[in-house]
């Protein structure tokens, strides 16, 4: 899988999504 | 470059020595077998791994007691809802939880053998409308309920004495959430699949909705099995109990999808489908191994990451494989039969 099927990859998704997600 | 292909599945290949048959135990007194685990058991300093059964109206511990011989220890007596699904506890030991309801899950119980007064116990967890059950690290529980008006998505955490202590709610989806897997080396994220076939991924932690990701609708109803996280992408094993058959893909029973967390974008990575004249599947799964009970009453046992059946295990003579489970550690399938005969396999 790349980049150009899935998008920009992030190593820290969890926590990226964690501060943006509604608490 | 090929996302996700048919691996062709020749029966001649199947290797059938991948399973050997270790020992079997045999329920005299059952004749309704519905569910068949494992669970670690301590008594008198030593702790073994024991066979759990379950029929409607009863659930049994059974322990080694002679290589190849198994005996049985303690049977709980339920009351009038009958046993449903054992729901394995990972990294428990002495307690046995247990779903009961008719069509869907009215109950979660624990059950439990105190030593104080030699007596066994039943500890009730949690009652509802319970649409989804997964035992978690740490001694937690994970359900999804429905009431009329709302969903909850509800983490219990378990004492040893089976009291359950504090729950934790997580932010419930829109949609019924029908199965979770704890996501592997990430420990405060779990996933879901709902019933309009999406993955949700939770933070354990705070109890956030981070994300959900459209699954396709080529399989409708997916099952989530197990999830993990490697390179910024995010690994969910899905089983597909209600695929149809295509030309291009087969008969799908089990794949690997890889989604991008941060653009829910996903790519099918492996793909295993039926035996070739099969149909029909009830699904299992443990690290790279799936297992499934077909139709004809034959077990089917994938490796995931090659995406080929691996083993076929015929319909026994004596009557038709009901069960398939893989035992909580090593590579032990646990196949039963309705007579309440469970044979556990080498894989």
């Amino acid at each position: 899988c790349s980049e150009s099927d899935l998008g920009p990859i992030s190593l820290n998704w969890f926590e990226e999504l964690s501060a943006e997600a509604p608490p | 470059d090929i996302a996700e292909h048919l691996t062709p599945v020749l029966l001649d290949d199947l290797r059938e020595e991948s399973l050997q048959l270790v020992s079997k135990l045999k329920d005299s007194s059952s004749s309704c077998a519905v569910d068949v685990s494992t669970v670690w058991w301590e008594a008198a300093g030593s702790r073994e791994l024991c066979v759990v059964t379950a029929c409607e109206s009863f659930v049994s511990l059974w322990k080694p007691l002679a290589p190849h011989c198994w005996g049985k220890v303690y049977t709980w007596q339920l009351g009038e809802i009958p046993v449903i699904q054992l729901v394995p506890l990972p990294d428990t030991c002495n307690l046995v939880c247990i779903a009961l309801g008719d069509l869907e899950i009215g109950e979660i119980r624990l059950l439990l053998y105190s030593s104080e007064n030699d007596s066994l116990k039943q500890s009730l967890v949690k009652t509802g409308n319970i649409k989804a059950v997964l035992g978690l690290r740490d001694r937690r529980l994970v359900s999804s309920s429905r009431t009329r008006q709302e969903q909850q998505v509800e983490i219990v955490s378990l004492s040893e004495t089976g009291r359950t202590r504090d729950g934790q709610t997580l932010m419930p989806p829109e949609e019924t959430v029908l199965a979770f897997a704890e996501v592997e080396g990430m420990r405060d994220a779990l996933v879901g699949t709902t019933a309009v076939n999406s993955i949700v991924v939770w933070n354990l932690k705070t109890g956030q909705l981070l994300k959900k990701m459209h699954v396709g609708y080529s399989y409708p109803t997916s099952i989530c099995h197990r999830a993990y996280s490697d390179s910024g992408l995010l690994f969910v094993v899905l089983s597909h109990p209600h695929a149809k058959e295509s030309e291009c893909c087969g008969n799908p029973a089990f794949r690997v999808i890889a989604f991008n967390p941060r653009t829910a974008r996903s790519r099918g990575v492996v793909f295993s489908s039926l035996p070739p004249g099969h149909a029909g599947r009830q699904g299992d799964v443990t690290g790279a191994s799936a297992a499934a009970v077909l139709t004809s009453g034959a077990i089917a046992v994938w490796d995931l990451l090659l995406g080929q059946c691996t083993a076929l295990l015929p319909p026994d003579p004596a009557g038709p494989w009901a069960l398939a489970r893989w035992a909580t550690t090593g590579a032990c399938l646990l196949a039963g039969q309705r007579d309440g005969t469970i044979s556990l396999y080498r894989y």
